[in-house]
């Protein structure tokens, strides 16, 4: 699920800007 | 919990909502009732105040939209009106997600949950999360939208050609009898962490953490609401109910997105909308 979710898991680690993921 | 453990976490849920949304509804609310002080917003009900008001934008934002057309998101002056709005939504819509998630991770447990399960739901719940809160910058003639610099006429939307014609007018019913409700953004905070904590959405591994830490915003909320509304009788009842609705709204919504992904050939879909609505309904 991370996998196919990898802008939503790294905004839930550690909060990067949409744009910059 | 005991009353006062409740009270803690509304006041908790509150100060996290403050710090992740910059509009709140009592804000937009002067600004729908023109009691800021402030100029009033500049209105967008025809082509000709679209063009004026993407150019009032452009001007107050260039570092912002420099920034979005390096990532390819901004929308190109010669593409159509309804792209070029769409895509605007879309750009606003993505910082939406990136707010609602700072909200969610503020909630006493949630980043404790399983990884997965946090993911699921986010993605389940942020949609339904953001059409409550867009109810707040709603009435029933138009929306604010551009963090209250704008207000865009209803029938300006219905005038838009199928299919983004279509996509508002569902967000303002539901925004006309949320509102009825009068809840103010204290109870919102509570109410969108509920949403958020909803155990029973697809694929999620471990369920009963869930269903505890929305027990206790539920408890949180149910106290809010009998303090803050002592004279409207069964608000939290019919406030659950609005939930079912939400479901509904955002299930049409993800479907017109999928639609519009197949059919709009100019249209570019940013990849973390894409990762939300795919195989959500």
């Amino acid at each position: 699920l991370q996998e196919k979710h990898k802008i939503l898991h790294k905004l839930l680690q550690n909060g990067n800007s949409p744009d910059e993921v | 919990p005991e009353s006062a453990d409740l009270r803690a976490l509304a006041k908790h849920l509150y100060d996290s909502y403050l710090k992740s949304f910059p509009l709140t509804k009592a804000k937009a609310r002067a600004i729908l009732s023109g009691k800021t002080g402030d100029i009033a917003p500049f209105v967008i009900h025809d082509m000709k105040s679209l063009t004026a008001g993407e150019q009032l934008i452009h001007c107050k934002q260039v570092p912002l939209l420099e920034h979005r057309q390096e990532q390819g998101f901004s929308h190109e002056p010669n593409d159509e009106a309804e792209l070029r709005f769409f895509q605007r939504c879309q750009v606003r819509s993505v910082e939406a997600v990136r707010e609602v998630t700072e909200f969610a991770k503020s909630i006493p447990g949630f980043v404790n949950l399983d990884l997965n399960d946090q993911v699921t739901l986010l993605k389940y719940g942020v949609h339904e999360v953001l059409i409550s809160m867009w109810a707040s910058l709603m009435n029933k003639d138009g929306t604010l939208i551009s963090y209250g610099q704008i207000f865009m006429t209803r029938e300006f939307l219905k005038s838009l050609r199928k299919p983004f014609c279509e996509m508002m007018e569902p967000k303002f019913d539901f925004s006309v009898k949320f509102n009825a409700l009068e809840l103010d953004d204290s109870d919102m905070a509570l109410f969108l962490a509920v949403i958020i904590l909803s155990g029973d959405r697809p694929g999620l591994v471990n369920v009963k953490p869930i269903e505890d830490l929305q027990d206790t915003v539920l408890q949180a909320l149910e106290l809010q609401l009998k303090l803050n509304h002592p004279e409207s009788l069964q608000l939290f009842a019919k406030l659950l109910q609005k939930m079912t609705d939400l479901r509904q709204i955002v299930t049409d919504h993800v479907r017109l997105m999928q639609l519009l992904k197949k059919t709009e050939v100019d249209m570019c879909l940013h990849p973390l909308m894409q990762e939300i609505i795919k195989d959500l309904y």
